[in-house]
């Protein structure tokens, strides 16, 4: 365990404890987090997964869970769900009603959270940071050593500088960086290979030498796409001095997984997972 | 001018106070923004433009402007970029330094930043919010009284949520909403056309029937895509009994706009402003 601050209290029980966070919202700091912990679990490890998102809970939609977690010898039971323990403030209130508290009550969930959860028995807890570097991220790492961090972010610029903004936090915080991953890296057009395998026939059918040569063009082109940038999680991974964890691409399953509760373990994940 | 809390005190020489939220992060908010900011000063109105988003402030790299701004007669000078009248917390830190900072002293910074900075001859002062519904909402809402907010939205589900969240916040503060935005709606494959007009001069040339099927196939099921979802921004808005203002294609542009400092003022933006 790294000791990042006096006051923190390791977790009875707890092997490592890995927080995925982005500084920007919206990157898909979330689906990372879940995609993680469940090819963690498919590893055969114990792994527990916490929403610290308070402000805007994702897990439950992610997962397609509901229910109330029940209390026993005075501790929280963690949901179960796809063979994760999975604790959210969401579990504990409406779709729609807004938190809308300040930071001293945030910071005081996030650390019942820690504390109060019977954790025992994970050999990894992964925390899905809210964006920003506020109260929950300072309450965090002041609650509980951090073992590592695992930074989100697209390719675009604005991505990309809160990005840094989350590592500085991190080595102020002294919490080991493990990496960058970049999600929504490039876009396949889902039409390509149909369209290249009629293009082969008609080619064997000595069709239009120019028309052929102009839908041959689009498809260099556009096939694929870098809808968010391009190269900017490698750069910014140099730059930084940090290891760059792979890519996710932008694709609609993706997107539709994290809607319907049911993830795709996406096969790049497991980089960081040889990491761990 | 709504009064949304006891406490909150007008800004001299201000027309209308427009906030732009979004609950979730990632979702385009601050592109909204800056280009309603730019659609409404086209029309020949004056302008203000404040990055609130204090954790994550993106317009410094948005309009690609840096710089220092000036004190005068105890009163903080916006930056003029593009006609607009900008303030932001990034003017005043570098792009890697994180803000970490708890909740009270977040109030303080936005309590100055409305009260401190020169507004007067502003007809409307658009405010970039924070995702979240935390301590920078809340101490906004005590400190001006916001005539209207505007909350921005993608198709999917998990935004949709936060975004339900975001309304219901204002709601709760009394703050009137215009209503919702829905952006990267859906994405156009900019190959289609090229491969649309090869296909009317392949037809013309006797090429093979079924080749030209499957490829007219390809376009009609992916030349127009919903990667983020569909429908969800205009169901949210009938479910919450709000207006829809409008959606906004995911195009690459928009996020090369974003990056480079010329943002996009797209069209559909129009809609909020003939509201306002
Ligand atoms: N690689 C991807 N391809 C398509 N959609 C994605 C991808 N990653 C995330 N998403 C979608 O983008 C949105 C934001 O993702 P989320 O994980 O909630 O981000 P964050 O936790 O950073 O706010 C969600 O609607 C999610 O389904
Ligand atoms: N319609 C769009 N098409 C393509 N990219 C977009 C679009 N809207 C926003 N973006 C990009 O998505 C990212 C998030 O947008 P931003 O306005 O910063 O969102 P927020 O303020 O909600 O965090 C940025 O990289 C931006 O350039």
């Amino acid at each position: 365990h790294a000791s990042n601050t006096p006051q923190s209290r390791p977790l009875d029980g707890v092997g490592k404890v890995i927080a995925v966070a982005s500084g920007k919202g919206g990157v898909g700091k979330s689906t990372v987090a879940v995609n993680l912990a469940l090819a963690l679990s498919k590893l055969g490890h114990n792994v527990g997964l916490l929403d610290v998102d308070i402000y805007g809970p994702s897990l439950p939609t992610m997962l397609g869970i509901s229910g109330r977690p029940s209390v026993k010898e005075r501790q929280i039971v963690p949901l179960e769900v796809q063979g994760l323990k999975v604790m959210s403030l969401g579990f504990l209130m409406d779709d729609d009603t807004p938190v809308i508290w300040r930071g001293p009550i945030v910071s005081g969930i996030i650390r019942q959270f820690l504390q109060d959860v019977d954790w025992r028995g994970t050999d990894y807890l992964i925390l899905d940071l809210p964006p920003g570097t506020g109260d929950a991220q300072l309450s965090l790492a002041q609650s509980v050593p951090l073992d590592a961090a695992i930074v989100v972010t697209t390719p675009s610029d604005l991505a990309l500088i809160d990005a840094a903004r989350g590592l500085q936090m991190f080595k102020t915080l002294k919490v080991p960086v493990m990496g960058i991953v970049e999600n929504m890296s490039h876009f396949h057009w889902p039409g390509g290979p149909a369209v290249r395998e009629a293009l082969a026939k008609l080619k064997s059918t000595g069709a239009d030498k120019d028309a052929m040569a102009s839908i041959t063009k689009a498809l260099d082109t556009y096939e694929k796409m870098h809808i968010f940038g391009q190269g900017g999680g490698q750069k910014e991974a140099r730059r930084l001095g940090t290891a760059f964890l792979g890519e996710i691409p932008l694709s609609p399953e993706v997107r539709s997984g994290g809607d319907s509760g049911l993830p795709i373990v996406s096969g790049d994940i497991d980089n960081p997972v040889s990491q761990a």
